[in-house]
């Protein structure tokens, strides 16, 4: 473990938290893609399988329990809690042009040809693309609630936090795996115009607009 | 080799 992996987790970490009090204190979901939050349940529960099998460490184990469970949570206040405040006409990024490459993907290019690392390796790519329907409705909605902004920004900033991780690792001449860095890298760069936007614009208190 | 896979990340 290192700061910059630390760091990366809790913002990723943060992200989740401030997306779920931003659903349970508005009693809304205004604004927020399900199609996005679907994709990442999907992506925990294929990434995190090992959590029966493998003890890595007591920080992974607790980590990986609570990112399944608080993506769950999400669904559920979204689809079934607050169901009346999601907002369906914008969020409709056909993800099935997601899931579907990620897996023909994981199928071709894998570290090894087992159940367990295919479903990891799908998870991988799959991550790097499962915020495009946020970014996709935000761009809609022509605007962001500030609190959404702040999400997508922690969000963003813990994958580029693991591309520091991955460098420090590498500077230790420790085990790395490309497949995870070469789609860190495409999920960090999907949010660097959002990033612009966020730096330039939400920090000085402007509302965020993404160009429709 | 360096890329050896080891899968303690999140």
């Amino acid at each position: 473990m290192n700061i910059f992996r630390l760091l990366g987790d809790l913002s990723h970490l943060l992200a989740i938290i401030i997306l779920l009090l931003k659903i349970w204190n508005s009693r809304s979901c205004a604004g927020i893609s399900g199609r996005s939050q679907f994709l990442f349940a999907i992506v925990f529960t294929a990434r995190y399988l090992d959590l029966f099998f493998t003890f890595i460490s007591l920080y992974n184990t607790v980590m990986k329990i609570v990112f399944l469970a608080t993506s769950y949570g999400t669904l559920y206040l979204m689809y079934i809690k607050f169901k009346a405040t999601y907002d369906s006409n914008h969020d409709t990024f056909r993800i099935e042009f997601l899931i579907l490459p990620a897996i023909a993907l994981a199928l071709l290019i894998n570290e090894e040809f087992t159940v367990i690392e295919i479903l990891w390796t799908f998870s991988i790519y799959l991550e790097s693309v499962a915020i495009l329907p946020q970014l996709f409705m935000v761009s809609k909605t022509g605007e962001a609630e500030s609190i959404t902004s702040h999400y997508l920004f922690a969000l963003g900033s813990y994958r580029a936090l693991y591309i520091l991780n991955w460098i420090y690792r590498w500077f230790l001449t420790e085990k790395l795996n490309a497949i995870a860095i070469v789609a860190g890298i495409v999920q960090t760069i999907l949010y660097c115009d959002f990033f612009y936007l966020y730096l330039t614009k939400v920090l000085k208190g402007k509302k965020l607009q993404l160009p429709a | 080799g360096v890329f050896d896979v080891v899968k303690d990340e999140l």
